[in-house]
């Protein structure tokens, strides 16, 4: 997840 | 995490597997696009820049690493293997794929989450992966007849983008702020691309016959 929590998917 | 979410990464993972599969098993990749392959390399290799950056999850983690290696795998295997490379329909896998990904880099380029190197990228590997099937599809439509594992790992491949759009709608339910337009406008594309496969296979499979996609 980037600095902002996003992107937990694949 | 949510089962839509885990049912996805493991029609995912199965797809790539039953590929696997038929190229080892039959030592022959007849009805693979290399193209496509290669499309999904670029997807995963993409999309996953923050592999050695953000730790998110030991499964997040191993499940990039697994679709980064099947997938170099497999072009490598294509490429490279004196065996498979022989069966490879180079006549009929010439879908210019190359548009595709200049499109999704300039649509990446004018749509993305944040002008930065890795969102940019991120958006390019989802546009780029809503798109990567068609040189597949265009090939079997060249080829004809469909061999079951091509077929099944089609199948699945279509089937896990639509199982992550029920996780979208599930997450966008639950979640506060939750909102991913990139991804879920582009698997919408991207399931939809499937749809006139999945009737021909469907068909083929209720009248139990060779699947066969019309020219």
């Amino acid at each position: 997840a980037r600095r902002d929590g996003s992107k937990d998917e694949l | 995490m949510n089962i839509f979410r885990f049912a996805g990464d493991m029609t995912h993972l199965i797809s790539i597997l039953v590929l696997l599969l038929k190229i080892y098993a039959t030592k022959s990749c007849s009805g693979i696009s290399l193209k496509t392959q290669e499309l999904y390399a670029l997807v995963f290799l993409t999309r996953y820049l923050d592999l050695f950056t953000d730790f998110i999850s030991l499964y997040n983690t191993l499940m990039k690493l697994v679709f980064i290696t099947s997938s170099l795998a497999i072009v490598w295997c294509m490429r490279g293997d004196p065996a498979v490379r022989r069966t490879y329909d180079k006549e009929i896998d010439t879908f210019r794929h190359y548009f595709l990904v200049l499109g999704c880099f300039v649509l990446a380029l004018l749509l993305h989450e944040k002008f930065t190197v890795q969102e940019v990228l991120w958006a390019f590997s989802i546009y780029l992966e809503a798109v990567a099937i068609i040189p597949q599809l265009v090939l079997l439509q060249r080829s004809g007849n469909v061999d079951n594992l091509t077929g099944q790992y089609v199948l699945f491949l279509g089937a896990y983008r639509a199982f992550y759009i029920l996780n979208w709608i599930y997450r966008y339910l639950t979640e506060a702020r939750f909102t991913r337009w990139i991804a879920c406008i582009s698997g919408l594309v991207q399931t939809a691309l499937y749809a006139d496969f999945f009737y021909y296979y469907f068909i083929s499979w209720k009248n139990n016959a060779k699947l066969k996609l019309p020219a």
